[in-house]
């Protein structure tokens, strides 16, 4: 017998907007690259009846990217969503739940996600910096250099690239390259590595031993490099809410 | 079609007609837009 569908559910609903929380959550929480993503609207819902206290409901979600990299412990109600002016990056997701006695779990989610187009963001903002590919030439000489600058003026542990996570290069005024990139701790001193890079080893995957850069290499009128590197472990962790699931994702992608 | 047409017009004379400062409920969906659409 064909389950029966309930009555429809507003999008702006707290029933919808509990399911979305818990949805971007667990997306945030099993994207393992890039940035959190947070909800910008709850595009729509459907809700099947399954049997007492049961309940499938699917939704559809239009995420944006935050500056929060998704190794970073900071709870993502404190994550800045990207402006336009930056590049926004949309995510487009389908997501199915099941609420069992009040509980939420996700069945399964499937996300897709854009930059915003070139000629949107330049319309608002002439000058902006737009993003550029992580194989760009400029951009892997700008995470390189960075990376470089920051472990030669660190007595701290070595740090080496995990990922980079986001990169945007402005031409006029000034030629820029702008770049984001996840670290994470060696078990060597800047020196030590000098010495042997090859012997530094990773620490084990504790979130206090990943970081986070952003760096501004300005190549013309003339040449300027900053650099800002911090470690997670010198943030106070706290995780988001409602992140642990009673069943895994059976299928995510 | 002359019977239908009375109807037609019978129900659409005999519709309440909305209170004044009446605000139709938004629509379900999609929902409201928290930051920006791009």
């Amino acid at each position: 017998v064909p389950a029966a569908p309930l009555a429809p559910l507003g999008c702006d609903d707290p029933e919808s907007e509990a399911a979305a929380e818990f949805a971007v959550n667990y997306i945030n929480g099993h994207n393992h690259h890039g940035f959190k993503f947070d909800l910008n609207r709850i595009e729509n819902i459907r809700m099947i009846h399954q049997g007492p206290n049961n309940y499938v409901i699917f939704l559809e979600l239009d995420l944006l990217e935050t500056s929060c990299h998704v190794l970073s412990p900071t709870p993502l109600k404190n994550c800045t969503v990207r402006s336009i002016t930056q590049h926004a990056v949309e995510g487009d997701c389908d997501v199915k739940l099941q609420k069992l006695d009040g509980a939420f779990s996700v069945l399964a989610s499937k996300c897709n996600s854009h930059a915003d187009s070139s000629e949107d963001v330049l319309q608002i903002c002439p000058g902006c910096a737009l993003l550029a590919a992580f194989n760009n030439t400029e951009v892997l000489t700008a995470v390189a250099t960075a990376l470089n600058d920051h472990n030669s003026k660190t007595p701290d542990a070595y740090l080496r690239l995990l990922e980079i996570g986001r990169a945007n290069i402005q031409y006029a005024p000034a030629h820029v390259v702008y770049v984001e990139f996840a670290v994470a701790a060696t078990n060597c001193s800047a020196a030590e590595a000098k010495d042997n890079v090859e012997a530094c080893q990773l620490l084990p995957d504790d979130q206090s031993n990943f970081g986070f850069c952003t760096a501004t290499m300005v190549i013309h009128p003339s040449q300027d490099l900053s650099v800002d590197c911090r470690l997670y472990g010198h943030q106070v962790p706290t995780p988001d809410p409602g992140v642990t699931y009673s069943h895994p994702g059976y299928d995510t992608s | 079609s002359v019977a239908r047409r009375a109807v037609a017009e019978v129900a659409q004379h005999n519709k309440v007609p909305h209170p004044v400062g009446f605000v139709p409920p938004p629509p379900p969906c999609p929902g409201k837009i928290r930051h920006f659409k791009i």
